[in-house]
């Protein structure tokens, strides 16, 4: 564990809690993409899939157990809870996923470690985890007014891999033979998609005016 | 093995 790894894992922790405290407190999801909510819960279920079979440490556990928890957790109040629903934008919110899940789906099944199914489901969920944040970036595009928690949430989503990236440039020269292709290249296209979100992002912050994507 | 390897991370 290092420096780099400890604050992605944390930032990432953050921004599910921001959106958590979002949902949570005013009942509202609006400008949250259920979509992209929906398509991390599936992440995370197909990245831990070896929760109790391969323990790397109490740290790695208990993670593992609030990522999953609180994806679904968010997607339950997308979806049955009535006044969380009610603020879902279902009509913006239209981003057909099955277009990112089935292309990562076939490239894990080439691309991977080992061809068996907790490792290509593994594999699925690095390259599903790159473009799951999609929908999100289109309905914010489509979203005029985006609140500020909401901002705050997609800003930490994509800071968590960046952080990742230099997690593993450290690792890269202080672990002998650390080689990640397909780890890399997956964090690599994630934080890339967040590229101009960062840019607008950081704009609107030094200007302190309301944060706007162009559409 | 290869899936230690792999799979410290989160």
């Amino acid at each position: 564990m290092n420096v780099f790894r400890l604050a992605g894992d944390m930032t990432h922790l953050s921004s599910i809690l921001v959106l958590l405290l979002k949902i949570h407190t005013i009942k509202s999801c609006a400008g949250i993409s259920l979509k992209t909510q929906e398509l991390y819960a599936l992440v995370f279920i197909t990245r831990y899939l070896d929760i109790f079979d391969r323990f790397t440490s109490i740290y790695n556990f208990l993670m593992k157990l609030i990522f999953l928890g609180s994806s679904l957790s968010i997607v339950w109040y997308m979806r049955r809870h009535k006044a969380v629903h009610r603020s879902y934008d279902k009509d913006q919110d239209t981003f057909r996923y099955q277009f990112i899940v089935l292309p990562c789906l076939l490239l894990a099944l080439v691309i991977n470690h080992k061809l068996t199914f907790k490792e290509v489901m593994w594999t699925f969920s690095l390259y599903l985890e790159a473009v799951a944040i999609l929908p999100q970036l289109v309905l914010l595009q489509r979203t005029r007014n985006i609140d500020n928690l909401t901002g705050q949430y997609v800003f930490l989503l994509g800071a968590y891999r960046a952080l990742y990236l230099l997690n593993w440039v450290y690792r890269y020269f202080t672990e002998p033979g650390f080689v990640r292709w397909i780890t890399w290249i997956a964090g690599l296209v994630q934080t890339l998609l967040y590229a101009d979100f960062f840019y607008y992002y950081i704009l609107s912050w030094k200007n302190n005016v309301k944060l706007e994507l162009p559409a | 093995d290869i899936d230690d390897y792999y799979h410290d991370e989160l």
